[in-house]
């Protein structure tokens, strides 16, 4: 569902240049659960941000379910993303003024789906968040925020679903209920990657993929206990 | 050095209250190093914000080196703050147009002090950034911003260090080289505070205070293995 490959990605910066990706290339199947590790820099956002058809690489190829994105418009691209993705960001990106609600209402509201405000609220309540759902993100902590972010990942009901380290300001508890909601997921047929430092985290999924300055180091599969 | 006794915040909402703190009481000595611990949403940013001087608490009172801060002004309040802590934010509060050696180099500017840009420099290269000073926080990965935020904080050579889940969003290596700053800063004799959701981060300091529904629920001294 997912294959990529030799993808560069250089920022250009002033007179220097970093290469954040330096030919990266992966397969994974539909169903897969795929943690994706490495040390801070090392390329692994960049890489979600183009899997998740937020970026375009400057080089090499991305197949998404067999369509090609380099080939494709913005509003194509936006389209394919909408209805294929659900994202999780490193930094939430929630919208300032708007309530937890109506965070995880919108993209059931662009879609047009029906029962927006009822299925936004279960999802509000799967991440143990019905008591905020009026709270607007500065009303809210660290945590409560980035559960937000993964409520509004869900509600389109994605069949591919990336999270940016989406367990790196909860708890361990608070971490592991929403390691066992991505889990029913993908027990439920949904292609799961989760970006981690955590290698507890990556134990409960089938495969850890390692960066280092922008290079996939090594790819394999979870030994289960 | 830090003395607070009985303190309450409530959160105004519409006409839902929110109780984040609901009396707490803590004796910090000079040089002690503590860990803060507890579920997402149970107090401790709230707790951290009064501890840092950018909040007041609603009931009880708070001796911070026999200064009651409850009697201060505004502007008495951040000049406290300004000499006597440093601050990691968990959103870390990086000004967004701003390069990293600028944001490192802005604490020593607003206190008057010489070579601000040297030190700003020295400090970047502590935390492992000396290639990335002209980079503005979008152009760095995120556990990059943290790192500059962790870096703002030490320049002032403040007696205090407050850290909102300072190794979140880096790896385990890089998060082990950041402790390791704090463990040298407080056998330095710096009183050092940081919330963390990792288990082995708060076994490197010396006591863990642990936090629950607004409450402190248990304060521990580490037994050193
Ligand atoms: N400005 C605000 N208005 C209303 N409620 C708030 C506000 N800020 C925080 N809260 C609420 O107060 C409680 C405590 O928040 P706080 O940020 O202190 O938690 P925390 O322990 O730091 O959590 P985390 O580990 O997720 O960062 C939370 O339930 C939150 O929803
Ligand atoms: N817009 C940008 N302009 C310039 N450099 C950038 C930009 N975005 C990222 N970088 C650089 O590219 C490299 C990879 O960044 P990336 O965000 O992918 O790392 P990461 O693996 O997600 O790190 P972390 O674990 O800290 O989040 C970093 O060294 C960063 O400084
Ligand atoms: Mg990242
Ligand atoms: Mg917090």
């Amino acid at each position: 569902i997912i294959q990529v490959e030799y993808v560069h990605k250089t920022y250009v910066l002033g007179d220097t240049q970093v290469h954040a990706l330096r030919g990266v290339s992966l397969q994974i199947e539909a169903g897969e659960f795929v943690a994706i590790m490495g040390p801070s820099g090392s390329g692994k956002s960049t890489f979600m941000n183009i899997l998740g058809c937020l970026d375009i690489p400057d080089s090499g190829t991305y197949l998404l379910d067999g369509i090609d994105v380099g080939g494709q418009t913005d509003d194509e691209l936006a389209e394919v993303r909408n209805r294929k993705m659900g994202f999780v960001f490193q930094s939430f990106n929630l919208l300032s003024r708007t309530a937890a609600i109506r965070q995880v209402e919108l993209p059931m509201v662009y879609s047009g789906a029906k029962d927006a405000r009822e299925r936004a609220m279960k999802a509000l309540e799967r991440v143990g968040l019905a008591d905020r759902a009026e709270h607007r993100p500065n009303e809210l902590s660290g945590g409560q925020q980035q559960r937000v972010a993964i409520a509004r990942s869900l509600v389109n009901d994605p069949p591919i679903i990336l999270g940016d380290e989406p367990t790196g300001n909860l708890d361990t508890r608070t971490g592991e209920e929403i390691l066992a909601i991505f889990q029913e997921l993908n027990r439920a047929g949904k292609t799961i990657l989760i970006v981690t430092h955590e290698p507890d985290v990556a134990l409960h999924t089938d495969r850890i993929v390692r960066f280092r300055d922008g290079r996939i180091v090594s790819d394999e599969r979870v030994e289960k206990q």
